[in-house]
C-alpha cells in the first residue's frame, strides 16, 4: 500500500512545486521544471501563495515549536499551545 | 531523473493544484 | 513573532524547494531557481530525498489515512493507527 501512496504523494508534491514556483515568480524555473519531469498536462494552479506555501508555514512553525527545538527558532504561541497540548 | 521524480505522465490530463483540504476537493480524481 | 517566523519559513522553504529539485534530478530548474531568486550562498545539501520531500510524503501518508479519506486514497497501516491513536 505504501508504493502508490509514495507515488501519489510524489506527483502531488511535483504538482504544488510547480505552484510554488510559479506563485513566487520564478517562471523559468517552473517551465524548466515541467519539461525535466516530463509533464506537458495543463495545469490550475490554486490561489497565492499556493498550497505548498501555506502548508508550509504551518509545519514549520509546528517544527520549530517542538519542545526540544524551541529554544533554537521562533515559532508562534499557538503552534507552543498546540505543541503542548 | 532520479527515483524519487514523479512518473513523467500523471494519470490525469488535467492537474488542479488545489488545497487538498478544500470541502470540494475529491481525493479520487487525483 | 509570526512575521520572522514567516520570513523564517520563505527562507527554508526555498532552500529545501532547491534541494528537492536537485534531488529528483532536475538540475536545470534548480540552477535556474537560484539565479531567479537572486540566492548566491552556496547551499548544503541533505541526504536524498530531502528534507521537504521526506515531510511530505509522511503528511500526505497521514492526509489519506484520515478516517473520511482512507476509503478514498491509499495510505500506510502505519498513518492509520496514528490516525486512529
Amino acid at each position: 500500500a505504501t508504493i502508490p501512496t509514495r507515488v501519489a504523494a510524489g506527483i502531488r508534491l511535483a504538482l504544488y512545486v510547480y505552484e510554488y514556483l510559479l506563485h513566487v515568480g520564478a517562471q523559468k524555473s517552473a517551465q524548466t521544471f515541467l519539461s525535466e519531469i516530463r509533464w506537458e498536462k495543463n495545469i490550475t494552479l490554486g490561489e497565492p501563495p499556493g498550497f505548498l506555501h501555506s502548508w508550509w508555514c504551518v509545519f514549520w512553525d509546528l517544527y520549530c515549536a517542538a519542545p526540544d527545538r524551541r529554544e533554537a527558532c521562533e515559532h508562534s504561541s499557538e503552534a507552543k499551545a498546540f505543541q503542548d497540548y | 531523473l532520479s527515483e524519487y521524480a514523479p512518473p513523467p505522465n500523471p494519470n490525469s490530463d488535467h492537474l488542479v493544484a488545489a488545497n487538498p483540504f478544500d470541502d470540494n476537493y475529491n481525493t479520487i480524481s487525483y
